[in-house]
């Protein structure tokens, strides 16, 4: 799946891709303090093909718990299952609901999105990203947006959770690389100097349908040098 | 689950009544749904309403017993709303929601089988847009509705000239069934689809009903201006048409930083190549790009002949985003390139100079500090020319720049980002494009009136209509006059309206359409809408003035304004608060709403 980080003190985002088999489960969010924790299981195409390029992966399947509402959310591309203590609640992509709970308000806006609120906490989006059901190779993926992610705790962790609080960097040296529409250029991020190439990516947030295309610095090798630690620290044994 | 508000609940009738009189609109949404399960369930009344509207009541009926909204003063209705949360208590709220419209929403939990009717009122000024009126309903019920209908009288004294009625969700299979008349002075549309006529598809329980309903009209103008005096309040509506245009002298001033590369770029360079289509040739024009340097296309502002047009076509696909913003030189560069221009004699002697800024970010280099950018622009411009500025996207402070503007005689439009921001940047310029009058004066007889409504305008546009309105304090008076003076295209102007009050009153009084004292009501909107604008740009002593005398009058006329709160009692002792967003707060760019995502494509 590919992550992209806004930066608004910079007016920038950085981007990078997580390749990693389809099964494997990645923390992306953890907030020790609200008990909020979103985990994504991942998805590949529905044949892998043999010519030794790294399989593009998505996120087919979350899980959203919130420890303090006793609340565990599982969203696939087919349903939503919202388990509150021992009530359990199924709704499907071909709703259009808002349902409000103490301290939650949900909203799934058919075939769309579907807008996760947690009082005095951050937004969640979820995006269904349909795909013709007959097509070879592709299948169903979700994707997954936060707002207000100033209102987690400054704990929180996880491939995206880590970057909800600031993060500084700076980028020079920029040159031309082997796609014109590409260029190269030299970043600073923590303490680390890495090349970065210029790209665009789609953010789906607003427009679930078009979106909209966003110029970011792309970091390679998996987020390396970007994020904390290793991309195979956040693989997670199951989705809650 | 109890939770889900689609369930179980019958909404059998929802109704849109709009009543236009004279500009001013008042709309009242009526929805009844009945609880057919065995349990208690929670229903949602959803609303979207335009953002230049204010609400003026709100009620709920369940099983026979009204619940009224009571609208306070913010801070006092606050109070009332954090004692009811403090209780455990959700609260609904008006929230912005779109780029017109903002979201008013409350639910209620009522018993089985009892009914629940709600009924919202909300009133707006239309202003005249490119030579229409427009008023935007939108339109989307949660489910079919047994009676769904929307009902609009438009009364006009100056008589109706043309009448548009258009649903962005009818098909032409539907477009009969928008009903149409026009006859002089009265227009009436409805539009009433049976449940049948609503579903998406045969036997399909999804309705097509979602989208923007609009009503475009216009009025017939034999003279320049209108004037119309009820109970003691007068409206003068003027717009003149025929004029000759007035030469533009304009001077675009585009952020070329980092920020803007790809699509706000790319969207940036295709509305200016269409503006360059539109620049008319006795107009002069230049482009100042900015990042932290400061390049100007030419040294001096140039006329629109064929062939600086299309050398401006070349230059602007030359345009390539890097680099920080410095706004403060690059304003400041403006206005001495424009004083020069002044000074050497190279524009027309009756001229209109306007400086339009595009920006998307705000100052990170050269002068960083806003409250110092604003008094240097403010001190070069020294009221000369119009400032405008459209703000790309939300990574800015837009108070800076809406306060900015506002001081120099211009306003802030926001430029969303989206597919269709090339088009909103040039349907901007067109708003603008046409000065067809320049220091409007609008003068009436002093000692018979008083609080007026804003009676100095910079300019007139083509398409557009100043709006004055006061009270009239001399009860002996017999006739009423309104002089307008204007600097036109080739000289000095003066427009003068006379009306009698007795004959003009009695006219209005004997129309069945008008809805009450509509003139005050329109005089309160429009004189609280210029406080509230007026508070932007104000010093604090005078802000807290401006703010009181709002207040005052958003309570005594009943309108939720950004000053007031509607608090609605519900039957659990919920206590429901209604409040109208305001386009930016400065809490919102203290911490600016980060996006940050997982996805794929």
């Amino acid at each position: 799946p590919h992550f992209l980080i806004d930066v608004p003190q910079k007016k920038d985002h950085l981007c990078f891709n997580i390749n990693l088999d389809p099964g494997v489960v990645l923390n992306l969010v953890n907030d020790p303090d609200t008990g909020i924790t979103v985990n994504g299981q991942l998805v590949g195409k529905k044949k892998v093909s043999n010519n030794g390029q790294t399989q593009k992966t998505y996120i087919g399947k979350l899980g959203i718990v919130n420890t303090q509402l006793d609340l565990k959310i599982e969203i696939t591309t087919e349903k939503i299952t919202l388990q509150n203590g021992r009530k359990t609640a199924t709704f499907t992509w071909l709703d259009t609901i808002t349902l409000q709970k103490e301290g939650l308000t949900m909203e799934i806006n058919r075939e769309k999105n579907l807008v996760l609120s947690f009082r005095d906490g951050a937004t969640f989006i979820v995006v269904l990203h349909r795909v013709w059901k007959k097509h070879p190779l592709h299948q169903d993926f979700l994707g997954f947006y936060t707002l207000d992610s100033h209102k987690v705790s400054e704990h929180t962790h996880g491939l995206l959770g880590q970057f909800f609080q600031h993060i500084d960097f700076e980028v020079f040296d920029i040159r031309p690389g082997s796609d014109p529409e590409k260029p190269h250029a030299t970043m600073i991020v923590k303490n680390n100097k890495l090349t970065v190439t210029r790209v665009s990516e789609k953010d789906y947030g607003k427009d679930p349908s078009h979106g909209t295309i966003i110029p970011c610095w792309f970091i390679h090798n998996n987020g390396t040098g970007l994020i904390d630690g290793a991309h195979t620290d956040y693989i997670v044994s199951n989705l809650f | 689950t109890n939770d889900v508000i689609f369930s179980g609940i019958d909404i059998y009738s929802m109704k849109i009544d709009s009543k236009v009189t004279s500009r001013f609109a008042h709309n009242v949404i009526t929805s009844r749904a009945v609880n057919r399960a065995s349990v208690s369930k929670e229903v949602l009344f959803e609303v979207e309403l335009p953002k230049t509207a204010f609400i003026t009541n709100f009620s709920m009926t369940i099983d026979g017993i009204t619940y009224l909204g009571n609208i306070k003063e913010k801070e006092a209705a606050k109070k009332q709303y954090e004692k009811a949360v403090s209780r455990g208590h959700t609260a609904g709220l008006v929230k912005a929601s779109g780029r017109k419209t903002e979201k008013f929403t409350v639910s209620v939990n009522i018993a089985a089988a009892s009914k629940v009717t709600f009924e919202l009122t909300y009133e707006e000024l239309l202003k005249r847009h490119l030579g229409k009126y427009e008023m935007l309903i939108k339109v989307k019920p949660k489910q079919l509705v047994k009676e769904f209908q929307i009902e609009a009288n438009i009364f006009e004294p100056q008589g109706i000239s043309e009448l548009e009625a258009l649903g962005s969700f009818i098909n032409n299979d539907l477009t009969q069934t928008i009903e149409k008349s026009l006859s002089g002075k009265k227009g009436h549309v409805s539009f009433k689809p049976t449940i049948d006529q609503q579903r998406t598809c045969e036997n399909c329980s999804t309705s097509f009903l979602d989208g923007d309903f609009t009503l475009k009209y216009d009025v017939k103008r034999d003279s320049p201006g209108n004037l119309q005096i009820i109970s003691g309040y007068f409206v003068h509506f003027f717009a003149p048409a025929n004029l000759p245009r007035v030469p533009k002298n304009v001077i675009f001033v585009i952020d070329i930083s980092h920020s803007m590369l790809g699509q706000k770029m790319e969207q940036t360079k295709e509305a200016l190549l269409k503006i360059l289509d539109d620049v008319k040739e006795n107009d002069h024009f230049n482009f100042i790009l900015f990042n932290n340097r400061i390049i100007p296309w030419k040294e001096y502002l140039v006329k629109a002949t064929l062939d600086n047009l299309k050398e401006a076509q070349k230059f602007v696909q030359s345009i390539k985003a890097t680099g920080s913003t410095n706004i403060n030189d690059a304003l400041i560069r403006t206005v001495e390139m424009m004083n020069e221009a002044h000074k050497e004699k190279v524009l027309p002697e009756r001229s209109s100079s306007t400086v339009i800024m595009l920006t998307d970010g705000n100052p990170t280099s050269g002068e960083l500090n806003q409250g110092k950018i604003q008094e240097n622009v403010k001190n070069a411009i020294q009221g000369r020319y119009s400032l405008y500025n459209l703000a790309f996207g939300y990574d800015m402070d837009y108070n800076f720049l809406e306060k900015m503007a506002l001081e120099n005689n211009g306003l802030t439009r926001r430029i969303y980002e989206d597919s269709d921001s090339a088009l909103q940047l040039q349907s901007f310029y067109d708003e603008v494009a046409n000065p067809m009058l320049r220091a409007v004066q609008l003068h009436y007889p002093i000692n018979a009136t008083s609080e007026l409504t804003q009676n100095n305008f910079n300019h007139y546009y083509d398409g557009s209509e100043i709006v004055v309105a006061g009270r009239i304090i001399d009860n002996d008076l017999n006739s009423f006059t309104a002089d307008v003076k204007a600097q036109g295209a080739n000289n000095d102007v003066t427009f003068t309206e006379q009306v009698d009050i007795e004959e003009t009153a009695k006219a209005l009084h004997d129309q069945e359409y008008i809805f009450g004292d509509y003139i005050e009501r329109l005089w309160a909107y429009l004189t609280i809408q210029q406080l509230l604008e007026k508070r932007i740009s104000a010093q604090e002593e005078k802000r807290k003035n401006l703010a009181a005398e709002a207040l005052e009058l958003s309570l005594k006329y009943k309108f939720v304004t950004p000053l007031t709160s509607m608090v609605v009692t519900k039957p659990e002792d919920k206590a429901t608060i209604a409040d109208k967003p305001v386009e930016d707060t400065s809490i919102q760019y203290s911490y600016p709403s980060r996006a940050n995502s997982v996805d794929g494509d």
